[in-house]
């Protein structure tokens, strides 16, 4: 599974 | 960040400015969607859950505490504001929310980033329930035929935002290596395709001029 991006997002 | 990532933050305050300016200033509640401002209250409490652990960006932050704010403020003016109660139409805002947040609740146990953290399931909840939030409002418009001028500026506005969005995870997407997030790019299309037919008829109507309110079939 892909690693879980930090969410950097709004 | 990048320009597309910023129009699209810009657009989505120009959207609760709208909805405020309309709601506590205008006190007026007519054509607007209590079940849309309560499932985008949800996906606010939920998705920046982090704010009590992520300090990573002050910009993220202060906009999380924004986003919380504005539409718990505008849930409340709906449902204890008396001139806004006197100009909501329930019997008309009647889209069965409970088809949207319970396949959403198990889309977002299944598929997300880590299946071992319950923030990734709440997050990817919170990203499935974003994309179909806007359902019950477009379904008022949609029964109302008429809408009101400030009202499809704030709809338009909001559509915009995710639609800007979809631009900043190309541009990343080209620009950054690894970069891939289907689960906001998926949502992301299915939350913009939603607008499809309102942003054509909100073209249509402000082609003559921007004070004109739109009409849907």
């Amino acid at each position: 599974a892909a690693e879980a991006e930090e969410h950097d997002e709004l | 960040m990048n320009i597309f990532r910023f129009l699209g933050d810009m657009s989505h305050i120009l959207s609760f400015l709208l909805l405020l300016h309309k709601i506590v200033g205008g006190k007026s509640a007519a054509g607007i969607s209590l079940r849309t401002a309560e499932m985008y209250a949800i996906v606010f409490c939920t998705r920046y859950i982090d704010l009590l652990w992520n300090f990573a960006s002050l910009y993220n932050y202060l906009l999380k505490l924004l986003f919380i704010g504005a539409s718990l403020t505008i849930v409340y003016f709906m449902r204890y504001g008396p001139s806004q109660k006197a100009t909501y139409n329930a019997d008309e805002d009647a889209f069965p929310v409970q088809y949207l947040i319970a396949p959403c609740a198990v889309l977002g146990v299944l598929i997300n980033q880590d299946h071992s953290s319950p923030f990734e399931m709440v997050w990817a909840f919170s990203i499935y329930l974003e994309a179909v939030a806007i359902l019950p409002q477009l379904f008022l418009l949609q029964k109302q035929g008429e809408v009101e001028n400030l009202t499809s500026h704030y709809v338009f506005a909001l559509g915009a935002y995710r639609a800007l969005y979809l631009l900043n995870w190309m541009f990343r997407f080209m620009t950054e290596p690894d970069y891939q997030q289907r689960i906001v790019w998926l949502s992301g299309l299915v939350q913009t395709a939603l607008y499809c037919d309102f942003f054509y008829h909100y073209y249509q109507s402000k082609k003559g001029g921007l004070n004109k309110s739109v009409k849907l079939p």
